[in-house]
Order: C-alpha cells, then sequence, then structure tokens
C-alpha cells in the first residue's frame, strides 16, 4: 500500500495543534 | 501477555508504523552484561499518531539537558532496542559522534525523519538511539540488514540531507555482530 510520508515542517506544524495537547 | 497495540486517536494523523520511546542510564561501577542492560532500560510509552508522539516528546528532558551516561531509545512498537531482537541481529547502524551542544538539534531533527518514512528503505529502519556520554554524545540508526549495501547507502545519505551536519562530521556504520564481539572481548573471561 501507500506510505505515510510526512516532511519536518508537517510534523513540527503538528505539535500546536489543539489536538496535541 | 500481549500488550494492546495503541491506536491513533479520532482526528489525528497517523504514523506508517507505531513507536515505543525507552530510557537507559548505567548504573556507574555495574558491567554492562546483557542482563544488566535489560534491566537498565525502561519503556517510557508507544504511539501511532503524530499528535501521540509530540504528547510523549514535549515532556521529555531533551538529550543536551541530561547528565551522566543516559540514552533514548526510539524503537518501532515490538522490537527491542538490542542486539539479541530477531529485527536487530543480522542488523547494524550508522554512528555520528557529536561534539557536546548538538545532541538535542541532531536527535530532533533524526526522529522526525524516521516518522515521517524520510529514509525510503521499506521496512529496514528498526530505530534510533542517542547516547550522552562525558565527552561527546553519539546519536545512531538501525537497520534490519547490515549486508544490504543499497539500504545502507541510503540511510547514510539521508541521514546528511536531514541533519545538515558539519561537512566533516565522520560518520561510520557497524554490523551488530561486530558490537558483540567488541564487547565480548572487554571481558574478563573473552
Amino acid at each position: 500500500g501507500t506510505r505515510i510520508i510526512y516532511d519536518r515542517k508537517f510534523l513540527l506544524d503538528r505539535r500546536n495543534s489543539p489536538i496535541a495537547q | 501477555t500481549k500488550k494492546k497495540m495503541v491506536v491513533p486517536g479520532a482526528g489525528e494523523h497517523p504514523l506508517q508504523y507505531n513507536y515505543t520511546f525507552w530510557y537507559s542510564r548505567r548504573t556507574p561501577g555495574r558491567p554492562a552484561s546483557t542482563q544488566s542492560y535489560e534491566q537498565n532500560i525502561k519503556q517510557i510509552g508507544s504511539f501511532a499518531s503524530v499528535e501521540q508522539f509530540w504528547r510523549f516528546y514535549s515532556h521529555m528532558i531533551r538529550p543536551g539537558d541530561l547528565t551522566g551516561h543516559s540514552d533514548f531509545h526510539l524503537f518501532k512498537e515490538g522490537i527491542k532496542p538490542m542486539w539479541e531482537d530477531d529485527a536487530n541481529k543480522m542488523g547494524g547502524k550508522w554512528i555520528i559522534r557529536l561534539r557536546k551542544g548538538l545532541a538535542s538539534r541532531c536527535w530532533e531533527n533524526l526522529i522526525l525523519a524516521m516518522l515521517g518514512e524520510q529514509f525510503m528503505v521499506g521496512e529496514e529502519i528498526c530505530g534510533a538511539v542517542v547516547s550522552v556520554r562525558f565527552q561527546e554524545d553519539i546519536i545512531s540508526i538501525w537497520n534490519k540488514t547490515a549486508s544490504d549495501q543499497g539500504t545502507t547507502a541510503r540511510i547514510r545519505d539521508t541521514l546528511r540531507r536531514v541533519l545538515n551536519l558539519p561537512p566533516n562530521t565522520i560518520m561510520e556504520y557497524k554490523t551488530h555482530t561486530d558490537s558483540i564481539k567488541y564487547s565480548l572481548g572487554r571481558l574478563p573471561w573473552a
């Protein structure tokens, strides 16, 4: 199947998303 | 007893694999036998999504702020951060020695690349380690098949790209069978 690929910026942007708190 | 695997929460971004954070600290004066190594290594927890990763990572001490002989390990769920694990026993690791002050940034860049599947080597990656030592720190990334030169070259090239290291940084590949031989050579009866 497809691999789930995220770049550094995408991961860093999720850091402060409300869902991660 | 089989532990329940973690799953991404509603609305979260799943990762390709689940991972487990581990922490170990060497007790001064004790020999580093396999048994004491396994006793010294503690699971912090597992995660399945980007958001769950940040919930762990945001509360962890940065490697550069650790003292003594300590390691953080981040391995795929189900793989122990030990040479003896079935996933590791035919494998090896790229090792990068870092002067003091670089470990926190390099560790973050390394694990973000691993979680985001930047290495493009199929199922080959097992995990990553940051080792805090007295005069220098060491980061490493472990893969399954030490003899697969295409894979190890690809991991090396990705490391160079994602870590953005000084051009004179030395990278060394070590097979786990060599690591075992080397550590046995230091025991008095070997």
